[in-house]
């Protein structure tokens, strides 16, 4: 089971998008997917048209420990599971941080998963707080979305920071898999500038033994297209909706190189 | 003296690109303006070209108690100071919890202020926790920056929940000035729906007692201009990078509209 941590303290820059429809891509080449949503925003959830009532199973009760993992699990399609989050959560959220206090609750209940799926993607909120604490401590590998911006590459840095205190303290085989270019707007000097910082940091980062020293920029980047915005509103990804769309077939380009990464899934 | 919160707890909607740009705009109009850094990502600092090193003073230590307001001004030019934020705050944040533990130790920061500023500029993190309710307590009006998008809809709801909940507690003159359409793509079949569902939802408010009663669809919307995502890494606005451009025309057009409206500045 490869559980990867999808994150980036930085909002909007598609973290969900990309879980929804990594997720399904993924699904529909066999492999058996869970997708955790993290997020007290439940955005994935939405995008999936999934809505929990407040009593309802979900990610915020099974870290409070109310639900055991297995009620949380939501069937969306063949291969593809979904732990939802409530949207109700600003309550939550305050409570939460008393509640759980520890950053392991996640990985102890995806240790119960049975059967365990392949792949387990993690829909990370925009901070480094608690939430996104647990999934580091939970993942084998970060993927990190970002958009080819100065203000994005400021965060890069603290995240990698975040990812190796979690690595030292509570989760020795973390690394960080890569960085995926999204709404990447190929040709504007803005996004040239950016790949060339990232790629240059990367490569100087090669012979340390941080978490990131095998870290790449993946070569699928996701193009900025309207249908992967339109597609929530819809309760579906862009594999439904719209699936000769370049947002279709970005994101199934990214499948086809994860899994053809060996050390990936 | 009028401040405002600019808000939303959707990630990457254009809060912080808001605050630096519509600041400057404002204060190259004869405004005395104030802009606070309330992210610990910060990013605005980071916008206007100002990092901080651990020991000065700035938003946290002001929160905590550390610093008075007076010490951590920083001016940017005339007419416009900001109170900057640490780009090294992760462990901050954990212990601000705990250390502010209140939501109107802002709003008594800011009576402190002398002379008092025109107009204040609160730029907020993408969440409604501790810090965002710091700035809804302190605030008389909250400005409200989206995507046209699905998702960015959805939020809409629980934040005006959360301003409201404010309004009632802790702050009854609170009011929701309006929605700033940002990164706005008019004419697709997406941006039309979203505008149309939140200009009906507006109208069906109108005969209400709440905060959003009177909240209005800004007529100036932020078009995307790869110039307003270029300009932070030279740690100025788009006044300075592009002054002709869509960006600047568009910022310029929101500090004239705010500036008309009778009941804003
Ligand atoms: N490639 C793309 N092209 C066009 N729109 C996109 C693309 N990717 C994401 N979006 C849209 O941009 C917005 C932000 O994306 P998304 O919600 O996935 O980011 P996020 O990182 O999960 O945000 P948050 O930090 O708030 O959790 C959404 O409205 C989404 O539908
Ligand atoms: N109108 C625009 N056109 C093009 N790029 C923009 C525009 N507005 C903002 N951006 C860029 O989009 C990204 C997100 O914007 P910004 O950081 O202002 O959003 P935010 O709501 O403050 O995000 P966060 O929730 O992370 O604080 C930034 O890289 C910014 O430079
Ligand atoms: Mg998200
Ligand atoms: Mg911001």
């Amino acid at each position: 089971m490869r559980t990867l941590a999808v994150l980036n303290q930085k909002g909007g820059v598609g973290k969900t998008t990309t879980v929804a429809n990594l997720g399904v891509a993924l699904a529909r080449r066999g492999r058996s997917v869970l997708l955790i949503d993290l997020d007290p925003q439940a955005h994935l959830s939405l995008h999936l048209g999934l809505e929990l009532a407040q009593d309802e199973p979900g990610i915020y009760s099974l870290l409070i420990g109310r639900h055991d993992l297995r009620n949380t699990l939501r069937p969306i399609e063949a291969n593809l599971q979904l732990i939802p989050a409530h949207t109700d959560l600003a309550a939550a959220q305050v409570e939460l941080v008393d509640a759980i206090g520890r950053e392991t609750i996640l990985r102890e209940a995806l240790a119960t998963l049975t059967p365990p799926a392949d792949i387990v993607l993690i829909d990370c909120p925009p901070s480094l707080g608690l939430l996104t604490l647990n999934a580091l401590a939970a993942a084998d590998e970060v993927l990190i979305p970002m958009q080819a911006h100065f203000l994005a590459l400021q965060g890069v840095g603290k995240l990698l920071e975040t990812v190796q205190l979690v690595q030292q303290r509570l989760n020795p085989q973390l690394r960080v898999g890569g960085i995926l270019l999204c709404m990447f707007e190929a040709g504007t000097k803005l996004s040239t500038e950016v790949l060339t910082d990232l790629r240059q940091f990367f490569e100087s980062q090669r012979q340390l033994t941080t978490p990131w020293s095998a870290a790449r920029i993946y070569k699928s980047t996701i193009r900025r297209n309207i249908k992967l915005a339109e597609s929530p509103s819809y309760g579906r990804t862009v594999f439904d909706y719209a699936a000769k769309s370049h947002g279709a077939l970005d994101y199934a380009e990214l499948a086809d190189e994860l899994l053809a990464l060996q050390n990936t899934i």
